[in-house]
């Protein structure tokens, strides 16, 4: 996956992802594709979740998931997650779940929040405070500029890392996840970070927007054989926009 | 399954918004005043092919690499389903597998698939 949360030179809050699954599913060695990679397309969705007959939040869904990966809460903040592979995983989560019925589905939480959450600080402070069963990353736009930032969980909360936006070592005016800790290196074999980060330079905060993100997403190997859709998303107006992606050959399997 | 060998070399490419329309997808409303059983009717049923497709294959994966302890995990929270799908996603997942004719356990499993891939 890819997340990134970017600011365009009015300061308007930009939220945009890729979402990349089906590693190691099935290779369809005859279409050069990942099997559930393509089963999961078909089944995409995107959700108006409404209360009182507004719009509560939008979301982006595989049919059957009643969880939240990618949202918006217009007017107040917009959320992705991204995949965080940790030694200390799911299995010690779930089986400490079943004896103990402490800790948050990652997906469970995650929609909680957008249920709930009256602003970004506040989201941030769930999704950053709450005992998880497995680790992920969370990005969270805000709606002023600088809001924006990138959750590294582990499950429990000692040792949650927030790196906002506005960090030196982000972008500055953007903060951009894949699916490796910040503050270490992408696996060699698995560096979207630093083709996202190069095309992001290239973009500039002068022509961020759906059409330069989008162009951002669209580039190999950020777009890889296990991307599924791009979402779009811009807090102020609630816009949703969500695309189905391929990747032609060539293309990197991931 | 070669891809292409760092360091990278693609270029960042331009003019690829918007999209062709058929890439879009389609939307559904979900009612959170509706009863939790209610609420994905529609959503359950237009799409139980894909659902199933889906799960047809994650348990491919199940079988093929859940090995021990990814099974043994499954059983256990099949044996233990009313104490760790919390309220109202178990009422959700039961008007889901009511729609779709799918059982609940096995979307349980979807839903938690996440957990299940970190292991």
């Amino acid at each position: 996956c890819t997340s990134i949360v970017s600011q365009d030179a009015k300061g308007n809050m930009y939220h945009a992802r890729n979402l990349d699954f089906g590693l190691f599913l099935g290779w369809d060695v005859k279409n050069r594709t990942w099997q559930l990679t393509d089963i999961l397309r078909p089944a995409i969705v995107t959700l108006d979740w409404q209360r009182g007959g507004k719009t509560l939040f939008k979301s982006v869904n595989y049919a059957g998931y009643i969880g939240v990966l990618t949202a918006i809460k217009p007017g107040m903040f917009t959320f992705s997650m991204d995949e965080r592979f940790n030694a200390d995983g799911g299995y010690m989560g779930i089986l400490e779940y079943i004896r103990d019925k402490k800790g948050y589905w990652m997906s469970f939480l995650s929609r909680e929040t957008m249920e709930s959450a009256g602003s970004y600080q506040e989201a941030r402070d769930k999704l950053a405070n709450t005992q998880l069963i497995a680790p992920a990353y969370f990005i969270l736009g805000g709606t002023k500029p600088g809001e924006g930032c990138v959750i590294t969980r582990n499950r429990h909360v000692n040792g949650t890392d927030v790196w906002p936006m506005t960090d030196s070592t982000a972008g500055g005016w953007y903060v951009l996840e894949t699916n490796y800790d910040h503050w270490k290196a992408p696996l060699f074999l698995d560096d979207r970070r630093g083709p996202a980060n190069k095309c992001m330079k290239a973009m500039g905060v002068q022509n961020t927007g759906f059409a330069g993100l989008f162009n951002v997403l669209s580039s190999k190997p950020v777009l890889n054989k296990l991307t599924t859709y791009t979402a779009l998303m811009q807090v102020d107006s609630g816009t949703l926009e969500t695309y189905l992606q391929y990747c032609p050959d060539p293309c990197e399997p991931w | 399954i070669a891809g292409q060998i760092p360091p990278y070399n693609d270029s960042c490419v331009q003019g690829q918004y918007p999209p062709p329309k058929d890439r879009r997808v389609p939307n559904y409303v979900i009612n959170l005043d509706l009863p939790p059983e209610q609420r994905w009717l529609q959503l359950g049923a237009d799409k139980h092919r894909e659902i199933g497709a889906i799960l047809l294959e994650m348990k491919k994966f199940l079988m093929e690499w859940g090995s021990g302890e990814i099974i043994s995990i499954v059983d256990l929270l099949g044996d233990n389903l009313d104490q760790v799908l919390p309220s109202p996603y178990k009422e959700e997942l039961t008007g889901m597998a009511n729609a779709s004719g799918i059982m609940i356990g096995e979307l349980f499993i979807y839903n938690i698939f996440y957990e299940l891939f970190t292991v």
